[in-house]
């Protein structure tokens, strides 16, 4: 099955 | 000094409503622009940025920018002492760890007020990147809303693919599959009724489905809902809050096999 991404893989911390 | 006030109450109670299965505690951002809040669900799976503009109120006044720091379960229980036609005034001093919010009545016959605990709550800012998408769907907010749910009684997951055909959202699960696809109609005479594609890309994408079922309790908010698609990024599900601003949500997408 496909896996879940992270919202954090995308958008970093300021 | 910070003091808000909403004629139309009911946008708040909605705009909570729209956000507390998503988000347990966040912290509102104040500042003379208005009152916002960046948070993401308790696994990092899905963000959700809101604006409300400090134009769209009555009256609005912040005399320096901070944050307060609010259970959203909380902030819901406290707006239930509110009716829909109510104006809402929200009220906070510097280095006080109480919000006040007051209710009155239209006729002004009858007048609530309500003090909530703040909270610290330790949360970082996320650079949310300008990026021109693959594709872009506009259609009717009711119409995404009742796709999503039926396809949850399916599925658990959605997938989402724009084509030259139009938007198709199907899903499989142990009793089955479904797909339904959208195509561009433009054409109606009512602009809240269309449903528009831009695509650059062709895009194909997988969601799932309790997440984007979580993000249609904003329908109420605007009649249209904008799905921004790239591949191999997050969708952004907006909805648009008329003169005010916008709830935005981010969700990451399912990858690889």
């Amino acid at each position: 099955d496909p896996k879940q991404g992270n919202i954090l893989s995308f958008f970093k911390r300021k | 000094m910070f003091e808000l006030r909403l004629v139309q109450g009911s946008l708040l109670k909605r705009v909570i409503d729209a956000i507390k299965d998503l988000v347990n505690d966040a912290n509102f951002d104040c500042s003379s622009t208005g009152f916002s809040l960046q948070a993401m669900d308790s696994s990092h799976v899905a963000l959700v940025a809101l604006l409300l503009r400090s134009e769209g109120f009555e009256h609005f006044r912040c005399d320096r920018t901070f944050s307060m720091g609010m259970s959203i379960a909380n902030m819901a229980k406290m707006l239930k002492c509110a009716s829909n036609d109510d104006i809402i005034t929200i009220k906070a001093d510097d280095g006080t760890d109480t919000v006040t919010f007051m209710f009155e009545s239209p006729s002004q016959d009858k007048i609530s007020d309500i003090e909530m605990k703040l909270m610290d709550i330790d949360s970082d800012h996320l650079g949310i990147p300008d990026a021109e998408y693959d594709a872009i769907v506009r259609m009717p907010s009711s119409e995404f809303s009742s796709i999503c749910s039926s396809l949850s009684s399916i599925g658990d997951t959605v997938t989402i693919t724009v084509s030259k055909q139009g938007v198709t959202f199907s899903t499989k699960g142990d009793i089955g599959s479904g797909n339904i696809t959208c195509r561009q109609n433009s054409s109606t005479e009512k602009p809240e009724e269309a449903t528009i594609i831009e695509m650059k890309e062709p895009v194909c994408l997988t969601f799932a489905l309790k997440y984007i079922t979580t993000f249609t309790k904003a329908t109420s908010l605007s009649s249209q809902v904008t799905i921004s698609l790239s591949s191999d990024m997050p969708v952004v599900v907006e909805y648009k809050i008329a003169e005010m601003g916008h709830v935005r949500y981010y969700l990451a997408p399912k990858i690889g096999e």
